[in-house]
């Protein structure tokens, strides 16, 4: 059985996606097999691994909906080891069209309790809301990956998520676990950047990951390529943080 | 009759808040009497206007469900000539509460047809989603805003924001104009930033604003101190960007 680990943050533009993608990759290439998953209807996930805007029916919304099983909305990606189960707009109307269906918090974990047998990994890319589609991750993860911007918007939504995390250990998920908070976009010139990792680390303690990933052009570059940056530049110091930062996500998982 | 603005694109962290706060200030300054509507649960526009958290109910969530109006959800802020109607997490029920309610995508318009009578301008900061909300913004607003963070992902999803737009101008709004797009946290350094703005310009001609929004840390830093980036540091590169930006847009507005 897979772990599954939501990637989260209701805050907008703070490297959800792109750790998404990233630590899968990282994942991959030390030889798990993962599955990404693409729960957010602007499809960056899938844009950012290359998987064409044609190909990405049946996806994530068909699985959310019941129309398709896992296997059916899975692709193998450029990377080895890493397939992804893309997302379109239609996952935008997931919300109101499950209004009133039973389960509706459940319609991901109950895919995935057949759907994603031969995986090590599951990861979720989230839109950047607390609706439905994350609330639906939050209830089919074991643990939670919080990517956390380097800026005090970022820092002042974090007790809203946890919040929220909160709410789905006591009403969906009692398992649920805080993976990890990941800072991002961290620019060492910067004193906010200085002092948002100073407050995080002092409130959140042994939660955040040694790992911070520096604000890195390569990173914001290799989605146009459509290539994660691990593959579209390996050497640049983007690529190495996430490979950090999956050398530390495995060594908490060992634990378990 | 106030002239109504959404601020609006669902693409995460591209700078709506921070065009929303500093656009409504400059605007205020040369004398219009401005509304800001923060329409995002995540409330970001009333902390980056320095309003308590205990001080935000009754909110626009409470006008959207028609439990108060616009001047019961209405403060001064330290701004002089610009209103806020704060937000909640509430406001992230709307969208499922209101499924069924006659009128749902109508309600801040109908909330804005008395309530707003004395102000020039009314200003909406959006979510990050194209959602109930982000709807009832756009079929109330005369003309759309729209930053673009100068970055790949944030261009590839313009495309869904225009299709919203016509969209909402087909069903509810007839005469919901594009006011324009202006480009946020411009890196001259980065090729990718100056790829963005050609591409942008190429595509959208003159709806895009001449005034690009340099990255600025004086401008991530205004909100940990409650205070718009024109009052935090007026001489800064960001508070000039965003009085070039109010003038263009005033000067377009003129034109109506
Ligand atoms: N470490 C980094 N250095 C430079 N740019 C980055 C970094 N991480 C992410 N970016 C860029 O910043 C933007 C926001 O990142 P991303 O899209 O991954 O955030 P998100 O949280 O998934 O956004 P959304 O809330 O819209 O889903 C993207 O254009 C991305 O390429
Ligand atoms: N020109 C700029 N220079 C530097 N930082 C900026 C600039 N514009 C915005 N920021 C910072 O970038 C982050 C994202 O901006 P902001 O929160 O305004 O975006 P948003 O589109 O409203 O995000 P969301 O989608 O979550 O509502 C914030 O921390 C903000 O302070
Ligand atoms: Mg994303
Ligand atoms: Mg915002």
């Amino acid at each position: 059985v897979p772990r599954v680990l939501a990637i989260a943050n209701q805050k907008g533009g703070v490297g959800k996606t792109t750790t998404a993608i990233n630590l899968a990759t990282a994942m991959a290439a030390v030889g798990k097999s993962v599955l990404l998953i693409d729960l957010d209807p602007q499809g960056n996930a899938s844009t950012g691994l290359g998987l064409a805007k044609d190909a990405r029916v049946p996806g994530s919304y068909e699985v959310v909906m019941g129309e398709a099983t896992v296997a059916d909305a899975t692709h193998p990606t450029l990377v080895p080891g890493l397939h992804l189960a893309p997302a379109t707009i239609d996952l935008a109307g997931a919300e109101v069209e499950l209004v009133g269906v039973a389960r509706r918090e459940y319609r991901l974990l109950d895919a995935l309790v057949d759907g994603a047998a031969g995986y090590d990994y599951v990861l979720i890319d989230c839109p950047p809301a607390l609706g439905l589609l994350t609330i639906n991750a939050l209830v089919a993860a074991n643990a939670l990956l919080v990517p956390l911007q380097c800026e005090f918007f970022a820092l002042e939504g974090l007790s809203l998520l946890l919040n929220t995390v909160a709410r789905v250990r006591g009403s969906f998920n009692p398992t649920l676990a805080l993976q990890g908070i990941v800072l991002t976009m961290y620019d060492k010139r910067n004193n906010l950047s200085q002092q948002v990792v100073a407050d995080v680390r002092d409130t959140m303690g042994a939660a955040v990951y040694q790992t911070v990933i520096p604000r890195n052009v390569r990173i914001s570059e290799a989605p146009s390529h459509g290539k994660p940056v691990l593959i579209y530049d390996l050497k640049s110091v983007g690529a190495k943080a996430y490979m950090h930062l999956a050398s530390e996500v495995l060594k908490r998982e060992g634990r378990h």
